[in-house]
């Protein structure tokens, strides 16, 4: 009961949950049982924890389904597994009542996850996800709720649509509108473009511009995919290195490597020659603590510590890990008795070679007014991006750190090349999907 | 539901933050954790 199709599974995969910025609250069951979704118009099916998920830790920390709590409880029983790239979650079909704002969806089929293995949902800070997306890519063949919504004549009109206010200085997260669209969260019209393959709200894109110039590789046509569930831009390596070249971005680590090395490198060099033992050298230039046995990472303790500055100690266990790696290279550099210079120099190589984790790149903080605006082209129109939409701040003052809104993503073709319109594109433009049309629309987000 | 017929569901944020970003990092397919993970972050 996987996914249907392997070209459709492959993309699944790349949904990122962790990051994931916006969620909602819904209701199932009579009465409601509450639970906090992410509203994903990336995958179809609605699963929330089960209360019969007994050996999955993340079932601890989230809402559970009781079906014995509710009048309207139907049994299915037929089992379902989802596989995203950052985790799976397996259980059982079941049916009830599912309230969102003051709608009730009468006998919607969901997923009650009885197994919810993978840290993403451990971590993460809502219960489950409700799928937007068309009923052919639903685990089980599963009605979506969004289906049940329109042929139980719940809305006005088959559109649905979605507003994320980006202002960080503001609580409200956003607004996501069943029925239609709500004006005052756009300016000027819709720039609608067709739905040309029915599964994911997937559209025809033209060339990407940085800066106002042309990178090439989607002047012929790209397809994208409109994806409230992913909170980056991801595209083809080959525009995301030109714009990473542009806008003067490398990996998050090899970031942190990179100062360690400028920063330690030679106090580093000098315990090793020094005969330091190498498991300590981390904790003792302040880098990572010491557990007794070795150097580990400062973030864990920091996380259950409120007086802690949580963005800082994130910030520790990569410069930690750095460190480890810096200390393990030079100790092998070392052994053929190379010169000071040459160490430091592979090593600082080295940095520029670690991958980065989940893709992310890290840029300036300072140089954002330098960096060029960055542009899709959707139905002829010019969508555009400034810096300060597309770079994400994490954390604050001396432990900000700024990370690029766009990740390399290579889909060969049929289906691709592709490009992944997350959070950081939808934030920017109020995104109406139109589902009676089958077209996807655009507008700038007020 | 409103005047004009439309169904409203407000939505929250959250703020990433490192602690966040890293979790994300030391996950793996099927919450299995890599030696490296283990290692790194004292699970």
């Amino acid at each position: 009961h996987d996914n249907v199709g392997g070209s459709d599974t492959d993309i699944i995969a790349l949904k990122n949950y962790m990051d994931a910025q916006y969620f909602g609250e819904i209701g199932i069951g009579t009465p409601p049982q509450k639970f906090t979704v992410i509203f994903d118009t990336g995958s179809s099916n609605l699963w929330v924890p089960s209360a019969k998920c007994y050996f999955s830790v993340a079932c601890l920390f989230h809402s559970k389904y009781k079906s014995g709590h509710s009048s309207t409880y139907k049994k299915n029983g037929k089992s379902a597994a989802i596989h995203y790239g950052t985790g799976a979650i397996s259980g059982f079909f079941s049916q009830d009542h599912v309230k969102l704002g003051d709608l009730v969806v009468k006998e919607q089929d969901f997923i009650e996850a009885t197994r919810e293995p993978s840290i993403t949902f451990l971590a993460a800070k809502f219960d489950g996800i409700l799928g937007l997306g068309f009923q052919e890519i639903s685990v089980g063949n599963a009605v979506p709720v969004w289906y049940s919504m329109v042929n139980q004549g719940l809305v006005k009109e088959p559109v649905f649509s979605f507003w994320f206010n980006r202002n960080a200085e503001e609580e409200e997260g956003g607004e996501i509108v069943f029925g239609g669209v709500d004006s005052n969260h756009y300016k000027g019209e819709h720039t609608y473009v067709p739905v040309t393959e029915k599964g994911y709200w997937q559209f025809d894109m033209g060339d990407v511009l940085i800066g106002g110039a042309t990178t090439g590789f989607c002047a012929g046509g790209c397809s994208a995919i409109a994806d409230s569930g992913t909170s980056l831009l991801a595209g083809p390596t080959t525009v995301i290195a030109q714009i990473n070249h542009a806008i003067g971005a490398s990996g998050v680590l090899s970031q942190e490597c990179k100062t360690v090395v400028s920063q330690y490198g030679k106090t580093i060099l000098d315990m090793l020659v020094a005969e330091a033992k190498p498991q300590k050298i981390c904790s003792q230039i302040g880098l990572c603590s010491f557990d007794g046995t070795r150097d580990v990472s400062m973030g864990i303790e920091s996380v259950v510590d409120k007086n802690t500055d949580k963005s800082s100690s994130g910030l520790h266990d990569t410069v930690c890990s750095a460190c480890e790696m810096a200390v393990v290279w030079m100790q092998n550099q070392l052994r053929q008795n190379l010169t000071e210079d040459r160490i430091l120099n592979y090593v600082n190589e080295l940095c520029e070679r670690i991958p980065s984790p989940m893709g992310e790149s890290a840029v300036d903080c300072s140089s954002l007014a330098s960096m060029p605006r960055v542009s899709f082209t959707i139905g002829g129109k010019v969508f555009e991006l400034s810096p300060e939409q597309y770079v994400l701040q994490v954390g604050e003052g001396v432990a900000a750190q700024c990370i690029s809104g766009f990740m390399a993503l290579d889909v060969p073709p049929p289906r691709g090349p592709l490009w992944i319109l997350g959070d950081v594109f939808m934030g920017h433009y109020h995104t109406v999907f139109d589902f009676g049309n089958m077209t996807v629309g655009f507008a700038e987000a007020a | 539901a409103s005047n004009d017929g439309l169904i409203r569901v407000g939505l929250k944020k959250r703020k990433l933050d490192h602690v966040d970003r890293l979790a994300g990092h030391i996950d793996t397919k099927e919450g299995e954790l890599s030696g490296a993970s283990v290692r790194n972050y004292r699970l």
